[in-house]
């Protein structure tokens, strides 16, 4: 497929962008995509995220900058900061009300999230993260054929239904030809803080039968935390589970 | 706004369309559509579930019948039946391989489920079930458009980044006209099956708060049950949970 990727304005120096996708919703993309970024930014790189997730922006809520508004300076949108300086532009930083839905179709969509890429004021920055949305329609096709993608981590939970899922957004990257950097499972098993024995929800462990069959690596498991499950309200966050996967 | 609903053809006969709706994914909208399906046909009624996540079709998986296939008659789907005898129509069931991804814009992805509706034989039924998939896109503009619906039940999870994201369908369900039959509140705790202690992974349990801002009834809460985790391979669920809801 030829690809007609967009250029981004001469403003902007991005040395490397990464998309975080899954295919299923409630796996923990945007989640790990906040950890993923403050953990690159503790180890002094720029970092921003484009939430892309244009119906059900997460972004904000879990930077705690829901209550911050994207302003504009000629004509480019200047993205809102969190407090460990990682850049966002999400479609919740530009509606009046977080609790208002975006009824929009296909197009559009695919618009707000090319005009996300070109029409921002990002400035330079080391990595920019795309939290992806579930599905493989408008916007997963227009961000992978017309942003100029590095490769893409995949997020997923160790479950045949989950899996099979993943697996149809893991072929679609193929296909497109984007690199697949590797897999994440995520909410693998929960320590009781009682007992502290581990619990492991999902019988079907065969994420093996799935990497194989994918041919693509694990990067890491993450347990389920609270630390994670309350990220927008605490400062501390597992990053001995996240930055071996950095 | 003017609905033009379309016409389902004369051989059927569905009484009451529900439809499983969410705006945010992996909050169990495909799981708790087979629990509460299963139910109501405990109790005698004929029940069918149209899968509209066209994308991320899970039912399949959920029934046991992802190896089998949709047949045609007289240029009518003819819809895969569980052994609970559900009817099932599903992406999953027309196509080669699960793990293929279906590529598609809006305007061919609203097609498919136009023809889920009128171009199947569903015959004669008590309930429709349409499990919707996330976001306000596309594929839910259409099915709140153009199917008559009588009513959606909303799956949330106690934790307000997923109120926040799924209070954003609820407000578009009220926008569109449908009746709003309530919200279950699913995996709001989790039992240790060792030391038998309640384990609440979400701090913020304002429950009240999202139900009371969207004035909507509480049908119930389900826990994470490992019968629900893996409800692929028991057949034995919690219909202690479920029942009262129905
Ligand atoms: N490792 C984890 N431990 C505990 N809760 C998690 C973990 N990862 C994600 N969650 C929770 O799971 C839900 C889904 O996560 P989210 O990041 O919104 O996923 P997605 O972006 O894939 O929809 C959220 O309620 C989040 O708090
Ligand atoms: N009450 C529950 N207890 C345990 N696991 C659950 C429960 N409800 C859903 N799940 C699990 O959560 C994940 C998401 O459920 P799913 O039904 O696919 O949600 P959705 O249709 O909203 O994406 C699946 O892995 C499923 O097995
Ligand atoms: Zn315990």
């Amino acid at each position: 497929k030829e690809k007609c990727l967009v250029e981004n304005n001469y403003l902007n120096e991005i040395k490397t962008v990464i998309g975080i996708a899954s295919g299923k919703g409630g796996v923990g993309k945007s989640s790990l995509t906040v950890l993923i970024a403050k953990s690159l930014r503790k180890k002094g790189y720029s970092v921003g995220i484009l939430d892309a997730d244009i119906s059900g922006p997460s972004i904000p809520r879990l930077l705690n900058v829901e209550k911050e508004r994207i302003s504009t300076e000629s004509d480019l949108l200047v993205p809102v900061v969190s407090k460990d300086k990682i850049k966002v532009v999400s479609l919740n930083l530009l509606t009046e009300n977080e609790a208002q839905p975006v009824i929009w179709r296909g197009p559009i969509l695919s618009n707000m999230v090319k005009q996300f890429w070109t029409n921002v004021l990002w400035g330079e920055l080391d990595y920019l993260l795309i939290d992806m949305p579930p599905g493989t329609t408008d916007i997963a096709i227009t961000v992978m054929q017309e942003i100029p993608i590095n490769g893409i981590v995949f997020i997923s939970v160790p479950q045949d239904l989950v899996s099979m899922v993943v697996s149809k957004s893991i072929n679609m990257a193929k296909k497109m030809g984007i690199d697949v950097i590797g897999v994440i499972e995520n909410m693998s098993y929960l320590v009781c803080p009682d007992c502290h024995k581990q619990i492991r929800l999902f019988n079907s462990n065969n994420i093996d039968e799935f990497l194989k069959a994918m041919e693509i690596p694990l990067l890491g498991e993450i347990p389920m935390l609270s630390s994670i499950s309350n990220l927008n309200s605490n400062n501390t966050y597992p990053d001995k589970d996240i930055d071996p996967i950095i």
